[in-house]
């Protein structure tokens, strides 16, 4: 006869901790524990009631969420293809334009450029520059100090030398700066213009660090453009992104592809079984 | 608002007395939920909610407010005195130059700040600051402080070589040598898990005479900001906490589990990108954002 598996209050409380110091946030971890209470009520566990039983279970059921058809980059592979990257200040954007521009190299023989268009910051472009020296693709940038000005030329100029991939990288802006939430609007629209299509891929980088304030980041980011998917960088850090579940479940957005450090190689395609078994290590 | 949330929690505590145990238990619940979603530390909410449910469990109702602004105003009370309580001050009466280290993870905001401190302490301290980089590491990191410096109007200290040690010693008695009361030392960002990273500031601060070492944390750290501010002052030692991009809208939870458990005041918060956006921590304005 098998004895079914009792949940007390303090493994709930274990597992609660586990998840919260994990950055899930609140709401998807009482669904997540109420999910498990309903398993253990209707299924018939042989194993031990610990918490690392039902932390396990948990990591089958973010694996289900994290897992999609869509995690793959969206090339067009007769045309121009356009990834805007966007995200708050200091997120990695940049560094993560760099690997990808070099990653692509490594995997296809299409024609990179990379475009400079934080026009603000101080050295980004000379940083961006490095990168595109780095990953030995092309490099774009101009005098101008309007970002959707330098993407219009950008496209002239990807054009005229028949680039296959555009990447953009743009200036930090944190979520609730309306004035920099419009100025990414006008990027995308200016993409839209020249080249009749939203962007193949438009991508927030996600600072693997951060806490609650990514969904929100999400959330206002999905407001102004088309975001495809999401980059989450730093997880050679101790953070765990537990984000990443409500990021997938309430926005609806796949996880392309992970940061792990910060030299050429360090961007790896997202993978749905590694991360939900690294979430509670 | 969270006032909102535990108004009705204490609709029943009309006509009380005081404050019971059963009362109070729905709105410290909706306390809990708040400060998590604001990110502050798992353990530390614990903590400080049976810390707190104390001074707030037989506390007479006062007449001249609701239970709820009562109850609430003892929280706010409580987190402000965890934030605060202690000097925002530089140590910076020593032998010149004084030296200020300014350390933190990845992208946290310490370059920026570095030049935002040159301009501060220029303009309220009346200092005479120079600055280095000893980040040899990110592409242009060095040439983005020089940017800065150069738009602040603050001395910047080349580089001549790329041995981090030189460059200190280097920076030292260049500041010595044009009459600098101040050397800023803006410090490549580290995981403070990574071992290699952290015996590179534990060989500055051996070899090189650091007055203050500040860490630069973003304040939409998640729950790693206690393990972050914890292993930094551990291993490093670190005088003081500086909290950026506060214009966001991140609750900035990790200011209190960051001072939970180091105990080391914030001094500095950055609000906003430009250079004269670094002000002196407010603790009650940052206990309200987080309570929410
Ligand atoms: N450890 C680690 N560091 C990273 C990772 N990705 C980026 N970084 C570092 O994070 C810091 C910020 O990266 P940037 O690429 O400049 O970030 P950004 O979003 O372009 O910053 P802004 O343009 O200023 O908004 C740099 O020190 C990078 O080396 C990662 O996956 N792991
Ligand atoms: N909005 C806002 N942005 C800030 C603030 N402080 C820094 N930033 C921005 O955050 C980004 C990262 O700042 P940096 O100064 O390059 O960060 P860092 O810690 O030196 O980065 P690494 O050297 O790569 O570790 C830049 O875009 C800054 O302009 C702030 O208080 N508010
Ligand atoms: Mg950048
Ligand atoms: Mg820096």
């Amino acid at each position: 006869l098998k004895q079914s598996v009792k949940i007390d209050e303090n493994t709930i409380e274990l597992i609660e901790e586990a998840l919260i110091m994990s950055d899930v946030s609140v709401q998807t971890t009482q669904i997540l524990i109420e999910n498990i209470k309903k398993r253990v009520k209707n299924e018939k566990f042989e194993n031990e009631a610990t918490e690392n039983f039902f932390l396990d279970l948990i990591s089958d059921e973010v694996e289900k969420i994290l897992k999609r058809d869509d995690l793959e980059l969206n090339l067009n592979p007769h045309r121009l293809s356009v990834i805007l990257i966007s995200g708050v200040n200091g997120s990695g954007k940049t560094t993560t334009v760099g690997k990808l521009s070099g990653l692509l190299r490594k995997i296809s023989d299409k024609r990179i450029m990379l475009v400079a268009a934080d026009t603000f910051r101080a050295a980004a472009i000379d940083q961006l520059k490095v990168w595109s020296e780095r990953s030995n693709v092309s490099f774009f940038s101009n005098d101008q100090k309007d970002p959707a000005s330098v993407v219009y030329s950008a496209l002239d100029d990807a054009i005229r030398q028949n680039i296959e991939i555009l990447i953009i990288d743009t200036a930090g802006r944190l979520a609730n700066n309306s004035n920099l939430m419009s100025e990414i609007k006008k990027i995308e629209d200016i993409v839209i213009k020249k080249t009749n299509s939203l962007p193949q891929e438009t991508l927030l980088v996600l600072d693997g660090t951060s806490g609650q304030n990514a969904l929100s980041q999400i959330e206002k980011f999905k407001e102004v453009i088309t975001l495809t998917g999401v980059v989450i960088t730093k997880l050679d850090s101790s953070s765990k992104a537990g984000f990443a579940i409500s990021a997938s479940r309430d926005f609806d957005l796949p996880i392309k592809f992970i940061g792990v450090g910060e030299k050429l190689e360090d961007l790896v395609p997202f993978d749905p079984s590694e991360f939900s078994r690294a979430l509670f290590k | 608002k969270i006032s909102e949330k535990i108004n009705s929690s204490f609709k029943k505590l009309r006509g009380n007395a005081v404050i019971s145990e059963n009362n109070v238990l729905d709105a410290l619940k909706e306390i809990r939920l708040s400060l998590l979603e604001a990110d502050v530390n798992y353990k530390v909410v614990k903590e400080l909610i049976d810390t707190i449910k104390e001074k707030a469990i037989g506390s007479e109702v006062l007449k001249s407010v609701s239970p709820t602004e009562q109850f609430i105003k003892i929280f706010n009370d409580e987190l402000s005195k965890v934030l605060g309580g202690s000097t925002t001050d530089l140590n910076l009466k020593v032998k010149p130059p004084a030296t200020i280290l300014i350390i933190g993870l990845q992208g946290s905001g310490k370059t920026t700040s570095s030049a935002k401190l040159g301009k501060f302490l220029k303009e309220k301290s009346k200092r005479n600051p120079s600055l280095c980089s000893v980040d040899i590491y990110r592409p242009a990191a060095i040439k983005q402080l020089e940017i800065l410096c150069g738009q602040a109007k603050l001395n910047f200290i080349q580089n001549d070589n790329d041995k981090i040690l030189d460059i200190c010693r280097n920076a030292k008695e260049k500041a010595y040598n044009v009459g600098s009361d101040t050397l800023i030392i803006d410090t490549a960002g580290r995981l403070q898990i990574d071992e290699e990273m952290l015996n590179e500031l534990k060989s500055i601060k051996n070899e090189i005479e650091i007055h203050e070492t500040l860490l630069v944390i973003d304040s939409m750290i998640g729950q790693e900001a206690i393990n972050v501010a914890k292993n930094f002052n551990d291993e490093i030692g670190i005088d003081g906490l500086v909290l950026t991009k506060l214009d966001g809208d991140a609750r900035g939870g990790a200011a209190l589990s960051a001072k939970y458990v180091t105990g080391k005041p914030i001094k500095l918060f950055g609000s906003g990108e430009g250079l004269d956006m670094l002000e002196i921590f407010h603790p009650e304005r940052m206990a309200s954002r987080i309570l929410g």
